[in-house]
């Protein structure tokens, strides 16, 4: 499960900011234009999304707080996920990994799987392992459920593979 | 645990067949193979009860929400992944269809977590955790945590009011 | 009545504004001429309060959907056409800003005839005419038609509950 | 405004049903898969709609009622719209339309304007001069309302244009 997303400067979420999750079911409201779906796409940026397009950016620097009436730009942005095996995994690896993204205004770039610097290529594989790989049928974006049903007979079955 | 696609194929069409089941009462639904060996695919087939089969598309909004869900929840019951992040995927559902959706949600959550963002007080109603985000005026978005056991009092001054 | 894209363009604009104010309050908008000669071009440009310019796509869904039907009630305010048909085009917003829409739909409504579909409850209780439509086993659809002074009761059978 | 509606063969709607509109705010509702969106593409349907996929078909056929549980396929889709002016038009034109438009299963096609048969460019042009031709932004289908935000500024600048 994810325990916890630690974020600042990413979007709307100009100061550092952390959610501690629960097992089982996570409710988040709050009224339009708050920052729930930037929360979401903090998520799937950390997990290492690289279409800009898909955080409804055309950059990735994009992402990095901009400022607000009273508030100037923030010069990064960064967030943490934590993952914990909820029961131990008979997998020969670590029961929890922890993956840090971060970019800066002017788009320099960094990884960290569990504290040590990393390629974004660590995070997918560490994150494919627990089949949440990049395009995980695990995250459903705003907009985007009824994708499925318009996707071709070849792309279905390879969310299955994937799932395997 | 079958390795490969058989077996995740097996798994997940036996479970789809019964989220259409609990989902659509009264209706059908398969996963069928198609295409050949250059092209190999599967197909979502699903016929709500009373109708006659039709192409996904003429399905409706609602129907489609369903479908999708209906196929995603298979998966995550046969193969769970760590988390499921769904982000105001009932949108398009009816009072009937969103509580028949959360009771399996609901279910599934006794054993894999979920995080989903939405504007429906039934959705809220069901969470073992509760966060609201507000926005100040100064454009920077906040988090309250409420750790309920299943309440929803607090969302109150968040959330959409109905039919 | 000005001929043509500037008299258009110089009505709609205005009310474009108005439309900005009353649903985005304190926020800003302007539809501005951009592009030259060979390729020109209006751009829509949306400010929340509290906020920075920035492109529409980083806007929210629910932002992004008051800020489209703040740009054809705008032109539903300046050029009306015979009639507007709108297919639950209210689905990402939450209570506060549906109810800042209906207050201006109300509005038109005095003067334009308005078609809506709909799951929400605030929504009906607006309506001057409401028809439910039903489905039996059949796979057969029917019409139901309430001639309405602004009462909801009969929609609840139809209607979802939401926060 | 539109006063009335009359449908019998289109997708769901198999028997013969009309609705008689109000002036004002006209509001539909119903559960899931009752046939609201079918009765909004009856409407644009027969306004001259030709893109199949646009009515969620893949060809102009897929709209006749093609059966139910207990219940025989139509051998024809037929849809007429009346639209009255609700003040008089100082433009030399009707005061009321009516549209017809019809297909059978098999593809023949067929179009009434005010009870004489015609083509659907005439349809199509009695309709534009009151601000209802193809595209018009007076009809938002489902799922489509956000479209004008990922609009391109010339596109933009043609709904202006048609709104003339
Ligand atoms: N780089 C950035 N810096 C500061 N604010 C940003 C940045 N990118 C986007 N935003 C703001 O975030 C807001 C959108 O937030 P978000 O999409 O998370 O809302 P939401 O809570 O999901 O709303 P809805 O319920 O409408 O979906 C926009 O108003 C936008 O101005
Ligand atoms: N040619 C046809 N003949 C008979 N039924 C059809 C035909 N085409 C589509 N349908 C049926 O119409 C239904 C969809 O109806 P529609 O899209 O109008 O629902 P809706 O009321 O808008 O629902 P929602 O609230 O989910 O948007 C589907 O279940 C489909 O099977
Ligand atoms: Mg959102
Ligand atoms: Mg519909």
């Amino acid at each position: 499960m994810l325990r916890q997303i630690a974020l600042r400067g990413f979007k709307s979420f100009a100061q550092a900011t952390s959610l501690e999750l629960g097992p089982g079911l996570n409710v988040i409201v709050g009224p339009n234009g708050s920052g729930k779906s930037n929360l979401a796409e903090a998520i799937v940026w950390a997990m290492g999304e690289q279409r800009a397009a898909k955080l409804r950016a055309s950059g990735m620097s994009e992402v990095v707080f901009s400022g607000g009436a009273h508030r100037p730009p923030a010069g990064l942005a960064e967030v943490r996920l934590t993952l914990v095996d909820e029961e131990p995994a008979d997998i020969g690896r670590p029961s929890e990994v922890e993956v840090v993204r971060r970019i800066t205004r002017t788009g320099d770039a960094g990884y960290r799987l569990n504290g040590a610097n990393c390629r974004l290529l660590d995070v997918h594989e560490a994150l494919a392992l627990r089949g949440l790989g990049p395009d995980a049928l695990a995250v459903i974006r705003q907009g985007q459920v009824e994708a499925v049903c318009t996707s071709r007979p070849s792309d279905i079955r390879a969310m299955l593979e994937e799932a395997a | 645990v079958s390795a490969g696609f058989d077996g995740v194929f097996t798994a997940v069409r036996a479970r789809f067949e019964e989220m259409i089941a609990a989902l659509f009462p009264g209706g059908q639904g398969r996963l069928a193979v198609i295409g050949d060996d250059d092209d190999p695919g599967v197909e979502i087939q699903v016929v709500p009860q009373g109708k006659r089969p039709r192409p996904l598309a003429l399905l409706s909004g609602g129907e489609r929400t369903l479908v999708a869900l209906a196929f995603c929840l298979a998966i995550a019951t046969a193969r769970p992944a760590p988390f499921y992040l769904l982000d105001e995927v009932e949108a398009a559902l009816d009072d009937t269809n969103l509580r028949r959706l959360l009771a399996v949600v609901r279910r599934l959550s006794e054993h894999t977590q979920f995080v989903m963002i939405t504007h429906q007080q039934p959705t809220v109603e069901i969470a073992d955790t509760l966060f609201g985000v507000t926005m100040a005026a100064d454009g920077v978005s906040e988090i309250v945590a409420r750790r309920l056991d299943r309440g929803a009092e607090s969302a109150r001054p968040f959330v959409r009011r109905q039919l």
